[in-house]
């Protein structure tokens, strides 16, 4: 089964 | 000191339903503008991000900027009790430790509060840059939500590819394969009804159907959805609400196997 991304990768934390 | 009148209560409450399979406890920031909420779900794959401007409320009224810590189980069930028709009021004092809500109807001539203890949550923000997407489409809301649904039969993973053919959405499993596209299409008199893309490059990604479901929650919020795609960026998925605010989506591709 494929993974999901994580959105921390894509944005990062402020 | 904060105080909002929503005469259109249904609208809040339509939030709420929104969010609340997503997230469990989430911040509601409260400012001079408007009120808005951006969280992500447990596993770090989705984020929400809702704003309804003040212009929304008959009465607003924020001294200072604060964030209500609510609970979203028991606010649902609080908005349970909520008439189709009701007024809807907030309050807190700046100290923000309990927030007062109130249903009034004026037909009826009932009106019921609530004093709900607030929490202390620790929320981790994201910066969510502004991104000029590859492909944005404008559908009916209703059509979308019929579309993840249905392909969860198929399987759990949903490959949205925008194309010049129009937007396909295929899902595969142990039975086999489904594909629906939807093709651009103005020719009904009622906007809303309409299929726009615009695309600049085709984009072709792959997500969780369970997510996209959940996402489905915010139809009755807005008669058409917004997606927005580029190459290995998260879809973003918006309901607008009227000219007043939003419900947006992100949700995380998945990877290539």
């Amino acid at each position: 089964q494929n993974r999901q991304y994580n959105l921390d990768a894509f944005f990062g934390l402020k | 000191m904060f105080e909002a009148r929503l005469a259109n209560g249904n609208i809040f409450k339509m939030i709420v339903e929104s969010i609340r399979e997503l997230v469990v406890d989430v911040n509601i920031d409260c400012s001079t503008e408007e009120l808005s909420i951006q969280c992500m779900d447990s596993a770090h794959v989705a984020l929400v991000s809702m704003s309804l401007s003040q212009s929304a409320f008959d009465h607003f009224r924020c001294d200072r900027s604060l964030s209500l810590g609510l609970n979203l189980p028991n606010v649902s069930k609080i908005f349970k009790m909520m008439g189709r028709d009701d007024t809807m009021v907030l309050k807190a004092e700046d100290s923000a430790d309990k927030l007062m809500l109130m249903f009034e109807n004026d037909k009826s001539g009932t009106i019921a509060d609530f004093e709900l203890k607030l929490m202390a949550i620790e929320a981790e923000q994201l910066g969510v840059p502004d991104t000029a997407y590859k492909c944005s489409i404008s559908m009916p809301s209703s059509e979308f939500q019929r579309i993840v649904r249905d392909l969860q039969v198929m399987g759990d993973t949903c490959k949205i590819s925008c194309t010049k053919e129009g937007l396909k959405f295929s899902a595969t499993g142990q039975i086999g394969t489904g594909n629906i596209l939807m093709r651009q299409n103005v020719a009904s008199e009622k906007e809303e009804d309409h299929v726009t893309i615009d695309m600049e490059e085709p984009v072709e990604l792959n997500f969780a159907l369970r997510y996209l479901n959940f996402f489905t929650k915010a139809t009755p919020l807005s008669p058409t959805v917004i997606l927005k795609m580029s190459p290995g960026l998260p879809i973003v998925i918006e309901y607008p609400i009227e000219q007043l605010g939003h419900v947006k989506y992100y949700l995380a591709p998945k990877m290539e196997e």
